[in-house]
């Protein structure tokens, strides 16, 4: 099971519909700075359901809406979309491709959807936590982020093992 | 539940034995509850000795072996139950290239069974990837993605 | 007492003004105090916006972006009140290379009136250095320290 | 006034007394992770009266001590001593060179020198403080904290303009 593609349109720098494909092995992403790499990583989040907007560098959830540039204007939503392949039925829903999405409308309350169904953020969670795929577990280290695991409490690191177990 | 958790435990240390003295060359690392009488609420600790060191505690070690040792509590964990994709954003930039290069070949290995996105602004780290994205900001403000793929480090 | 605070808050956001627009060539940053008729008390707000874009709040500014901003605000605080030594571990590490270069390009002005000690792992850095100082561990666990001088950076 | 030379004794990885000269200008250290670079900031912040092993990365402040290696045993103490020129008399003593020193003697408390004499954490935190050189002030920028600006509340970044008016 792998993450094919992703759409970001309106999500913070990316005004533009832009679609990535990924491919097995090992993707790596270049740029200079402030080009928009970590946005890529706070869009992955944000769909999978990243309920904490300071973890994604925001002081409120409208920050991830493009806010507009020299000549461009804000965008008025946010949308993030995430295809996965899952031949092999790692994800439990009966589907070759699972396409989970996330839209943040100004001005109004989120909605998620999987596969074009309307869904709550909770199902995305549970389809994405059963394969370990979480915003704050041990697959995604965001910048900076690399010693916190170091610093954890002894229960901090106990919860870290629990989700692995 | 409180077993599978004791034995969890158990396996990645094993298993972190060997990442670490992998990226380490050496040395040893363990992984151990602070009382295994207790599954259900005891704490865990982690103790790392560097080759040829004698520092026990983690919180001596320089920023760049902080981020290896790291690497290799993460790939121990992935031994014992591995995530289909993984996301690191920099964690190459405190490294030296010594290290930086060992943390990449094992990365390969797992990349075999494991999807990685990968963010560096590092050139050796480039050099192991199976796909290359550019991301530039040509007008300012608004980013743009192109990919580049080598077929030659698979 | 508090009116040389004031003083100081308006000279250094001035000072600033140049700092940000140097080392990112062009944009607007201000300081300001958020409440200026409670001189003893107020706190201070930093807002920045980088060329072309329209993004005024620092939190979402990326890894790189941010150093920078720390870098034009430290310089700025120099030339309001400069300090004899200045000491950098690793802040270029989340630079990339243009931003790096402004960078030093700054610190070598200041550099005439005040002693940096910086350490880095970027080559393009040690260009910079007036004396490079390298630390080695031949010897497993003692470090070890040899110097190079260049006069020619002067 | 600049800082001339550095002595370090038995301080972390450095056990055997190492000596290093600065010059004005911009002085680099470069070497490999887990050399010792970040070791040479901590004896700074520490004979200039760091009082916070957190911050010198320890649990107990005798973890400066240098703690032994392969067939090396552990030192009995650490020292720093640090060199200033001060042909400007910007420091507040009449000499045109002051030797600041600090020494921990494992299970003894601390000593602080100035040119010689014992002297109290306080006053070598007083006199390098009327220049602004504290280990906690804007002179010094330790290794991941470089965004702890950005971060600072309001209060904080006060306190930060306070020490440089
Ligand atoms: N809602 C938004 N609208 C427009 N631009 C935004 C928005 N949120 C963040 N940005 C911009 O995105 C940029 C940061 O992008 P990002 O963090 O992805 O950079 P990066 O490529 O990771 O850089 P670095 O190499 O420095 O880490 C900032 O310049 C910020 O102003
Ligand atoms: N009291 C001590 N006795 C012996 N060794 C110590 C002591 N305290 C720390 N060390 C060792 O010093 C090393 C860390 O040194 P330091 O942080 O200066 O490295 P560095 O050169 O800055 O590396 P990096 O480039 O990764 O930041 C660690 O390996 C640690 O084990
Ligand atoms: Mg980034
Ligand atoms: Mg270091």
């Amino acid at each position: 099971m792998r993450l094919k593609n992703i759409i970001l349109k309106g999500f913070k720098s990316f005004s533009n519909k832009t679609s990535f494909d990924f491919t097995d092995g090992l993707n790596i992403i270049i740029g200079p700075n402030g080009s928009g790499k970590s946005n890529v990583v706070d869009a992955i989040r944000w769909v999978i359901g990243e309920k904490s907007i300071k973890t994604l560098r925001g002081h409120s959830m409208e920050d991830v809406i493009f806010k507009g540039a020299e000549n461009v204007n804000p965008a008025n939503f946010a949308e993030v979309t995430l295809l996965f392949s899952n031949k092999a039925r790692k994800l439990n829903i009966d589907s070759d491709e699972i396409e989970i999405k996330r839209v943040l409308v100004k001005d109004k309350s989120g909605k998620f959807y999987i596969n074009g169904k309307t869904v709550r953020m909770k199902e995305i969670q549970k389809l994405l936590g059963n394969i370990g795929f979480t915003s704050n577990g041990y697959s995604i280290i965001q910048q900076g982020e690399i010693e916190k695991f170091i610093n954890y409490s002894s229960g901090e690191k106990r919860i870290l093992f629990e989700e692995a177990a | 539940m409180a077993e599978k958790f004791g034995e969890a435990v158990k396996n990645i240390n094993e298993y972190f034995s060997k990442t670490f003295g992998e990226l380490f060359e050496g040395g040893e690392a363990e992984i151990k509850m602070l009382d295994s009488h207790n599954l259900l609420e005891t704490g865990i600790d982690i103790s790392a000795k560097l080759p040829g060191k004698k520092v026990n505690s983690l919180n001596l070690l320089s920023g760049g072996e902080k981020a290896l040792v790291t690497g290799a509590l993460i790939f121990a964990i992935f031994l014992q139950n591995p995530t289909p994709v993984c996301i690191f954003d920099e964690v190459d930039s405190p490294m030296d290239e010594a290290n930086l290069v060992r943390f990449f070949r094992m990365i390969r290995k797992f990349s075999k069974d494991i999807q990685f996105i990968i963010i560096t602004h590092n050139k050796k780290s480039m050099e192991f990837a199976n796909t290359l994205y550019g991301i530039t900001m040509a007008k300012k403000g608004i980013s743009k993605v192109i990919s580049i793929e080598f077929e030659d480090n698979k």
